[in-house]
């Protein structure tokens, strides 16, 4: 699954997520990815957010929209992905899962979820000054 | 500002956020860099969970769920479910530049995406073909059902509800997504 957040020269924001779901899956079923404020959220008064990992999961909770209103309550970036993967945390321990967030001021961060084989996040980022884009890393909480 | 423009992308998705600062570079808009970036993804099955394909159903069918949402008008265009159709990002962004819906999903989706002037094709490929024989011949290990019968944690199905289950507080299980296989 592919979640993105872009920011334009006017200060526009959008999100968008791709996906083909969950291997397996039974007929019918669809994740986060589709759905407003879960798979992704965009404001652009404030910024916006993506997500991925377990749709089944992570679709109860909007965590997409969940950080765009921590950030606009005046969280940083990384602050809002972290409070948005510790609210899911607080009902599901160990879920698989992962949130991007960007702000219209050009902060950007990502939170992760521990789980068995997930420990650190890689997400890309293509910014002013960058001639290729910048693959970074977050530890999972 | 010297903070714009910018694009994040979940994974290490290069050529996406590649194809999306080329729109922003040339002083496109966000939403047509959300637009091309994910298509990219698409194009190029970005970890065989984007795009055709990849992550076959119990039927052994790809299909395709994308969104695309606007932080200035609050627009949002989306389809889940998609079949025969690649460019789901594209038929989201139509669902939201031509109609006054938001979701569309399914079998209608994808005959508004055809009526759309967007291509139906198979999103089969031998790939997804031997994902899906691998796990009919582990007796369709794993899956994603429970308290049914015959026990889906052995068995492949048809399966029916288990009948007298009693009220108890939800118990998430255990189950086969992780970085491989993702929404």
């Amino acid at each position: 699954t592919i979640g993105m957040v872009a920011i334009d020269k006017a200060g526009c924001v959008a999100t968008g997520t791709s996906t083909n779901g969950a291997t397996h899956k039974i007929p019918g079923r669809i994740g986060d990815s589709p759905i407003i404020g879960a798979g992704a959220y965009a404001d652009s008064t404030v910024g916006g957010a993506a997500a991925t990992g377990d749709g089944d999961t992570m679709m109860r909770f909007l965590p997409s929209y969940q950080a765009v209103e921590y950030m606009r309550m005046g969280a940083d970036p990384t602050d809002a992905c972290k409070k948005a993967i510790l609210r899911i945390q607080k009902y599901v321990k160990n879920f698989f899962g992962a949130v991007i967030c960007a702000n219209t001021t050009g902060s950007y961060g990502a939170a992760c979820s521990k789980t068995a084989g997930f420990t650190k996040f890689h997400f890309t980022v293509f910014k002013t000054g960058l001639k290729d884009p910048l693959e970074e890393v977050v530890d999972c909480l | 500002d010297p903070t714009r423009p910018l694009v994040i992308n979940t994974w290490p998705f290069q050529r996406a956020a590649e194809a999306a600062w080329a729109v922003l570079e040339e002083g496109g808009s966000a939403l047509d860099a959300v637009e091309q970036g994910c298509t990219q993804c698409e194009i190029d099955q970005c970890d065989g969970s984007v795009g055709y394909g990849g992550s076959p159903d119990e039927h052994g069918e790809t299909t395709l769920d994308a969104m695309i949402m606007n932080g200035n008008t609050m627009e949002v265009g989306a389809v889940a479910n998609l079949r025969r159709i690649k460019n789901a990002i594209g038929v989201a962004r139509a669902v939201m530049e031509h109609t006054k819906h938001t979701f569309l999903v399914g079998e209608s989706a994808s005959l508004f995406a055809e009526s759309m002037g967007f291509p139906s094709e198979d999103l089969t490929t031998n790939k997804s073909l031997t994902i899906y024989s691998k796990w009919l011949e582990q007796r369709c290990q794993p899956n994603f059902w429970k308290n049914v019968i015959p026990d889906a944690s052995k068995s492949c199905g048809p399966y029916k509800p288990v009948r007298g289950l009693q009220n108890k507080k939800e118990i998430f299980l255990e189950k086969e997504i992780n970085v491989h296989n993702h929404d």
